[in-house]
């Protein structure tokens, strides 16, 4: 993190979101 | 006997258009495949589109991917 | 000079062994890519990465699959 490219992922948590009809849980349970 | 029959998901043959839902059914995720040049649409297993069709796949994800903030 | 110099991301010429992170610069999604036999990760252009290393690009999505807008 020393490098000054890594404050664009810092206080960033990347998600994928299913809104979609189907959709009714993610296959992976742990934590990111 | 000749539905049970028909050829589904990538059995048909068919060059998978767009990946336009998912689901989870009895632990295996799988995806709804809407296939070129066909109006119908087959739940397929996510494992066997990962390595079929793998850009559908990301093109899917990516759609819905965001960033939240993390609280302090 | 030298360090600007040096090669980046998939310059490198390494194997991506995992993304562990995205983030949009710009509009345009980033990934952080750690590279195989490497400490190091480097930014990469999620387009690229789609490409070069589909697989880790799907790994990443199914871990960060949530069915919520709002974290808890």
């Amino acid at each position: 993190w020393s490098d000054t490219r890594g404050l664009l992922f810092r206080g960033k948590v990347p998600v994928v979101v299913l809104q979609d009809i189907l959709a009714v849980k993610p296959p992976c349970t742990k934590s990111p | 006997r000749a539905a049970a029959d028909k050829p589904r998901g990538f059995a048909k043959g068919l060059d998978p258009e767009q990946i336009i839902s998912a689901a989870d059914r009895s632990g295996e995720w799988m995806f709804l495949a809407k296939w070129k040049d066909s109006e119908e649409a087959d739940l397929v297993l996510a494992k066997e589109a990962n390595v079929k069709c793998p850009q559908n796949v990301i093109a899917f994800y990516e759609e819905r991917l965001t960033s939240h903030s993390c609280p302090e």
